[in-house]
């Protein structure tokens, strides 16, 4: 990116600030990170290019860490997860590894079929659950998602269930319909199950342009959204644009998706995330 | 968004009656900002602007026309042909079945722009077949039987088959079930992934299609560029097909993907239901670009 070891001046500066773009961090977010590299130039606080270069990745990844990437345990089982997210974001294929990650720790899991809407969502997820030795809870196509969600606390109650996760159907932030469905949703888990859901998890493609702010923006308003989940990290977009996000968000991410199997997913690491971007 | 940006660009050049370098310069900064936040890609911005700059500096100064007003609208014309022209055609076949092979990333709207596909044609009065080549993606295949059926299509299926003698067979089968377009559903892959860019590109040697479209979502961020390219050298693309408009995304992928492979952008996909498939319209998206 910037030849190693040279000292800085203002056309180099440029060209930093220029790949950070290319990684779909934002023009408002370039210039606030830019603003305070080129002060720490100023104060002569970096001289060189590596100096430079890890200025930045700290100011990066004192926005993209947290204390609170791992997933709660709430006072008694089941720990109740809602997904959520635009159409192909990832969510169905993210519950997936989330559903192997659970199992993998001897964790009993329910899924919760709220898709009753795309064409052969419910298939899709059954056969997750199947692969994976979960229960599924479901009904018939066109069925309220809310009475999915319902019926699914109950048996995730009778059944002495250790994790609940619910799949909903893919929806932009700008179906003002869609997103009221949402938080019907949540009412429904939430009058079901005190505390619940314990984590509403927003599923993010990584291939996502500025796009993706209102994304976290709009899903937040209507859901208290307590992680993101950052998808399709093994292509080549670097997913910047979720650092844009939580300069507006309070969000943390908590888990990242790394391919199409059950078993690509990572608990998110915002120092592997910000080396990443540089690579 | 680009209303704000040539309000500025306007107010820059208030009170002067020519263009020069100096003011050129800045007010290309202030769009270059509004397309960055618009998804176009880095690079391709540059080339862009760098463009306009040319045409400006070199630019005669119509007479009862502000230099901030003919500026903005050279860069509006420049879009508008760079986007363009409009182009919904097909290249059907005038014997023997028409194949349209759809390619793309994982989740870019593929299966259900066939669904759209296969509904706009028969609409048409034509014949589609739609054919399930993803054998991996759980439940794919029902996915397209649902779409299949709520357009009242037949769909050819062959669970845990190779792709490419999915399609190959289904071509020939489609002589005998009378139809007259064969539609390609294929999996999402990666552009990096070398297996599966050979197996799209054998599937394509296999049936010879008169189309060859990238799905491309429209909400797709600086790295479009990357995978068309690719899929463009593998497969020698005739068209994109741009969907998830709806979103209210800029769409500046768009540009991005007609500026790097030169292919037309054909139709644009603006909803979930089968009827939610247009053409795509050059000014229009241009407007839109620009905010
Ligand atoms: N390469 C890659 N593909 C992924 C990843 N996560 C999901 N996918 C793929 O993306 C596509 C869409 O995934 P789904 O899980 O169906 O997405 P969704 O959000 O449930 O989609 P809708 O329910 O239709 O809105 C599938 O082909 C998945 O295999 C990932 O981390 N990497
Ligand atoms: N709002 C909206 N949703 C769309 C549009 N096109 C497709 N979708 C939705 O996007 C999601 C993904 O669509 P698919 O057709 O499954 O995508 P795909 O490319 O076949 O996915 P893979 O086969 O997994 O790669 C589904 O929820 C579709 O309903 C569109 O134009 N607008
Ligand atoms: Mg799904
Ligand atoms: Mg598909």
């Amino acid at each position: 990116i910037l030849p190693f070891g040279r000292d800085l001046d203002d056309e180099l500066i440029d060209e930093m600030e220029n790949y950070l773009y290319t990684a779909d961090i934002g023009p408002r977010t370039v210039q606030v990170v830019m603003e305070q590299v080129r002060q720490a130039y100023k104060d002569r606080t970096i001289k060189t290019t590596d100096e430079c270069f890890e200025h930045l990745k700290s100011i990066l990844k004192g926005v993209m860490s947290s204390d609170k990437t791992s997933l709660v345990t709430p006072q008694q089982p089941p720990l109740v997860i809602l997904v959520a997210g635009v159409n192909g974001s990832g969510k169905t294929t993210s519950i997936a590894k989330l559903c192997k990650y659970f199992r993998d720790r001897d964790k009993k899991v329910l899924l919760a079929a709220a898709d009753t809407f795309r064409a052969a969502a419910v298939e899709q997820l059954t056969i997750w659950a199947d692969r994976l030795g979960a229960d599924i809870v479901k009904k018939q196509q066109g069925a309220d998602p809310a009475s999915v969600a319902f019926d699914a606390c109950d048996a995730a109650r009778a059944r002495g269930v250790d994790v609940l996760i619910v799949d909903t159907a893919g929806r932009l932030h700008t179906q003002k319909n869609l997103m009221q469905e949402l938080e019907k949703i949540r009412r429904v888990i939430g009058k079901k199950i005190e505390g619940a859901p314990h984590e509403t998890l927003l599923i993010l493609d990584a291939n996502n342009g500025q796009n993706a702010i209102a994304q976290a923006q709009e899903f937040g308003k209507s859901l208290e959204l307590t992680g993101l989940f950052l998808t399709k990290l093994d292509g080549t977009a670097k997913g910047g644009a979720v650092i844009g996000i939580r300069h507006q968000v309070d969000v943390p991410v908590k888990f990242i998706g790394i391919g199409e199997s059950a078993e690509d997913i990572e608990e998110f690491d915002a120092d592997a995330f910000v080396e990443a971007l540089f690579a | 968004s680009l209303t704000k940006t040539f309000d500025a660009v306007r107010r820059r050049f208030a009170g002067k009656s020519k263009l020069t370098e100096a003011n050129i310069n800045e007010a290309l900064g202030e769009v270059r900002t509004a397309l960055l936040e618009a998804d176009v890609n880095f690079a391709v911005c540059k080339d862009f602007l760098a463009n306009v700059r040319e045409r400006a500096l070199g630019a005669e100064v119509l007479a009862g026309v502000s230099p901030g007003d003919q500026f903005i609208k050279s860069i509006h014309d420049a879009l508008v042909e760079l986007m363009g022209p409009e182009d919904p055609s097909i290249a059907w076949k005038k014997d023997g079945p028409t194949v349209i092979l759809m390619a793309g990333l994982q989740g870019s709207g593929k299966t259900t722009t066939c669904g759209k596909l296969a509904f706009k044609f028969k609409n048409e009065g034509r014949k589609p077949l739609l054919v399930a080549a993803d054998v991996q993606r759980p439940a794919a295949i029902e996915q397209l039987k649902v779409l299949g059926e709520q357009v009242g299509v037949p769909v050819h299926a062959e669970p845990g088959a190779a792709p490419p003698d999915i399609c190959e067979r289904a071509v020939a089968k489609a002589v005998e079930l009378g139809a007259d377009t064969v539609i390609l559903d294929t999996a999402g892959r990666l552009h990096i992934d070398e297996d599966l860019m050979n197996e799209v590109s054998l599937i394509a040697e296999k049936t010879h299609p008169d189309e060859v479209f990238l799905v491309l979502d429209a909400n797709t961020g600086q790295d479009a560029v990357h995978s068309a390219e690719e899929f463009d050298k593998t497969l020698a693309l005739t068209g994109v097909v741009l969907t998830k408009l709806d979103s209210g995304t800029r769409g500046g992928a768009s540009l991005s993907v007609k500026k790097v492979t030169g292919k037309p952008i054909k139709f644009i996909g603006v909803g979930e239901k089968l009827d939610k498939l247009e053409s795509f319209h050059p000014a229009r998206m241009a407007d839109r670009i620009l905010g």
